[in-house]
């Protein structure tokens, strides 16, 4: 099994924008990313669910400084589509784990869970990629699940930061 | 603006699961791909978003051959949890930039977004990193997608496929 974790990050200080009821055609995503990119505001990372026909969910993280600004660009954006909804999230942050030939198996993602688990930290939102695995939670619990989450992988200090299993 | 985009790529013959209405508390997750691991079953990438109060949606891909495994997993599970559903969708593929450095402007998601719009390409999940934007859409979509990102990028086989901005 080649599954290498080498690190585990805390991003702190994150929003997350939800917008709710998106019309689940092309070039609707494209529109609402045209103008974030407009208004010179950074993602983070995008998450996006079909949760109807033809309707969907598009998820985003931004830094907690520009919300002001995002909400601004979304509600201008939404303002004709009375069904979408604009949810936004302060208060939180994101712990990633991040490694090589992750996908390969499952169990890296089930331990990463785990490792939350233990410390009864609800995760919120997940997003990942064969290199990283990543989980929103609230801000408060980041220190906790980042010990939680070195701890599992063996990723110390003191140690060669490469777990093999 | 450092963003390279560097390669295109196309994952075709995929299958997505989605967990509706899962208890949104600590552990439920793990406890989900506790499940799928043990079924050896491989998972490419996992999407998680709050739905609502103590509820969220899972949603996740797999080859499409595991598909019928991972509803018997699935449906084991949630035997005693009567509002999470389990939905299934064939017939899907993913479509993904990858690069370095793309988060540090939404441009590169917009253009990607754009160019699938060009096609009238229904873009139906989303999941990003900062080095790879990943588009669920319809399996049919699959070679014109791809052929769409590799114009948008200037990503041909006779250039350098490395398209600074
Ligand atoms: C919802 C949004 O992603 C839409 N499906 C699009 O293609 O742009
Ligand atoms: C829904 C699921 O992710 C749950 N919040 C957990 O922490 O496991």
């Amino acid at each position: 099994e080649r599954i290498v974790v080498s690190s585990a990050a805390l991003k702190k200080n994150l929003a997350s924008v939800s917008l709710r009821n998106v019309p689940d055609r092309p070039g609707v995503a494209a529109g609402i990313f045209h103008a974030i990119a407009a208004a010179n505001i950074i993602v983070d990372d995008i998450i996006q669910i079909e949760t109807g026909p033809k309707l969907a969910t598009i998820s985003f993280t931004v830094d907690l400084h520009t919300l002001p600004e995002v909400r601004r660009v979304c509600r201008k954006l939404f303002r004709q589509m009375k069904s979408t909804t604009i949810e936004c999230e302060k208060n939180l942050a994101k712990v990633s784990v991040i490694g090589l030939g992750m996908r390969v198996h499952t169990g890296v993602a089930e331990k990463m869970f785990a490792a939350l688990a233990e410390g009864s930290i609800n995760i919120r939102n997940i997003t990942t990629s064969e290199i990283k695995i990543s989980c929103i939670i609230d801000k408060l619990d980041g220190p906790k699940a980042l010990r939680l989450v070195h701890d599992a992988f063996d990723l110390g200090r003191k140690k060669k930061p490469i777990a093999k299993t």
